[in-house]
């Protein structure tokens, strides 16, 4: 048998054309859980200008692993942009589950062009806000 | 869906 634990994360940048992170720097979210007794402690890591220059262009985003009780964990994922009305838009899903160990990162390189992002036309930005939707699924042993 | 990268790729032996 196995168990599936699905919970989400959302997280709101203000400001973000105003953030100072240059190409292979990084902005972190603080760390979640599944619930309040969850050992497994993630965050959400963000490149606003690319990891390197490969996605220069892009936003990069990844799904950090920071603590966990185990050797490792098995995690599908799924990262959206929430717009104005809060729906999600521009989701990218893993193929799989990856695997995790401590320290770990899984994402997505070029998440989402730079410029279509900042293209107000596009209503990815209300206020200047990025509202970062994240869905991860731990599959474990039951 | 899609394929992921790591910012942190391990050594495979």
């Amino acid at each position: 048998h196995i168990k599936v634990a699905k919970f989400s994360y959302v997280w709101t940048i203000n400001n973000f054309s105003y953030t100072r992170e240059e190409m292979g720097e990084v902005l972190k979210s603080s760390t979640f859980s599944a619930g309040a007794n969850d050992k497994l402690k993630w965050c959400l890591r963000v490149n606003p200008k690319g990891l390197d220059d490969e996605s220069k262009d892009y936003l990069s985003l990844y799904l950090f692993l920071v603590s966990c009780n185990k050797n490792e964990v098995r995690a599908r994922f799924k990262f959206s942009i929430l717009n104005a009305k809060r729906e999600e838009t521009r989701a990218m899903e893993s193929q799989r589950a990856y695997r995790f160990v401590q320290g770990k990162d899984w994402g997505f390189k070029k998440f989402i062009r730079r410029d279509f992002l900042m293209e107000e036309v596009n209503g990815l930005l209300p206020d200047d806000k990025l509202t970062l939707f994240c869905e991860v699924s731990v599959i474990s042993d039951s | 869906k899609r394929k992921a990268d790591t910012t942190t790729p391990s050594a495979n032996f």
